[in-house]
């Protein structure tokens, strides 16, 4: 499917969506007009889109689909959607993983970092051990895996990697990721793939883990 | 992109609300 | 797929996977010796499942399954996931709006309600708040519609409705839901079907909304 994207720059939500058609070819671009806060607020867009919700996606012939894993789903192909229902549901797995396990711990460790949340020592302490238990199970899967679901780049590798960005950017430095060794090169394959680079650039693996700033 | 993450609604609180379900659900099986 | 459900009961995630199962004929049974804290602690569950979190799902051929939409899809049938890609991503669309939208306010609102949480004021209203929003934008596209997809029950209703369960049964009185009569059209049309009947049994809806109990 090709069609319109509405979001704001830089938003890991967007990026599945971007890499997944870098990969499948489907035509997404992303509106310039767009100004968050204000277009996702305007009675045209509630219209499509009710939750004025963003990453949103109206396909060339006027569906609109929201939630970055669907519009993902929608600008992908079969290879990336998975050939098997049994492949799809292990994709399903991961996107959730991503978006269950991962999500909520790195925003409550990162956010602080970037001066976007009021940090909370009990509240980040717990979120490092939960990015430490997610580590854990996707190094276990990974060890002998090149990608997640099959033998080739999925929607669940896709999603994994983008969610996984902010903390391998801010916080995941050398030493704490030490013991995830698989996830690590496979984090490091998933940013060199050229679909990728074309769309998040040249990616800098954090050196020093980010503290909350005063 | 600071101040978009910051209108993102993200559950901070699931953990709070998994660790309370996955406590009351095994409270109740043992 | 047919295989071997692992949760505790009354659980609405499993119930999903269960309901998904009665329409597609997969032989899903839960396993009656699991016990919630114990089995999925065991060494054996956690090298299947390493996160050791239910409902987890393992085919008679050995897959393991994590995540309660992954194992819906799974044994759900082509009619249930979507046939075209885009119908697909629409179910997937609406799987994410129940995990996303619908269940962070729902435990937040009403797990207090059945002392499983302490209770917050600001907390709970806001959570009341998000309920209307995700009932509204609910309401909106089931106005023209009978189910949420296509012309015929999907995995988008199956997760929705059994995500929908707990605020329906505890704190949706009939003055909180009367402005929904779209979502309550569909919610009612869904408990009566057969197959999911035969999962939650006879449904009563909420005559009183439920308050936190010191």
């Amino acid at each position: 499917a090709s069609g319109t994207l509405y979001t704001y720059p830089e938003n890991f939500r967007a990026f599945k969506v971007l890499i997944s058609a870098q990969y499948s070819g489907s035509k997404v671009n992303v509106d310039s007009n767009f100004v968050f806060g204000e277009t996702n607020k305007s009675e045209a867009f509630l219209k499509k889109f009710p939750l004025g919700k963003v990453p949103a996606f109206e396909t060339s012939d006027g569906k609109c689909i929201f939630e970055s894993n669907a519009i993902s789903w929608a600008v992908a192909n079969e290879q990336l959607r998975g050939k098997s229902a049994m492949d799809q549901a292990q994709i399903v797995s991961w996107m959730n993983f991503a978006d269950n396990e991962i999500l909520p711990a790195s925003c409550t460790w990162v956010f602080p970092c970037l001066g976007i949340m009021q940090f909370n020592k009990g509240n980040s302490e717990r979120a490092k051990e939960d990015v430490k238990k997610a580590l854990g199970a996707l190094n276990t899967h990974l060890l002998p895996r090149t990608f997640l679901v099959g033998e080739r780049i999925s929607l669940a590798d896709i999603s994994v990697c983008c969610t996984l960005l902010h903390l391998y950017q801010y916080v995941l430095e050398p030493a704490f990721r030490k013991p995830f060794q698989n996830v690590n090169r496979w984090f490091t394959t998933m940013i060199n793939q050229p679909q990728v680079k074309a769309i998040i650039g040249d990616f800098k693996l954090c050196e020093k883990m980010a503290q909350f700033d005063n | 992109m600071a101040l978009e993450l910051a209108h993102e609604n993200i559950w901070f609180d699931k953990w709070r609300a998994d660790d309370a379900e996955r406590q009351f659900y095994e409270n109740k099986a043992q």
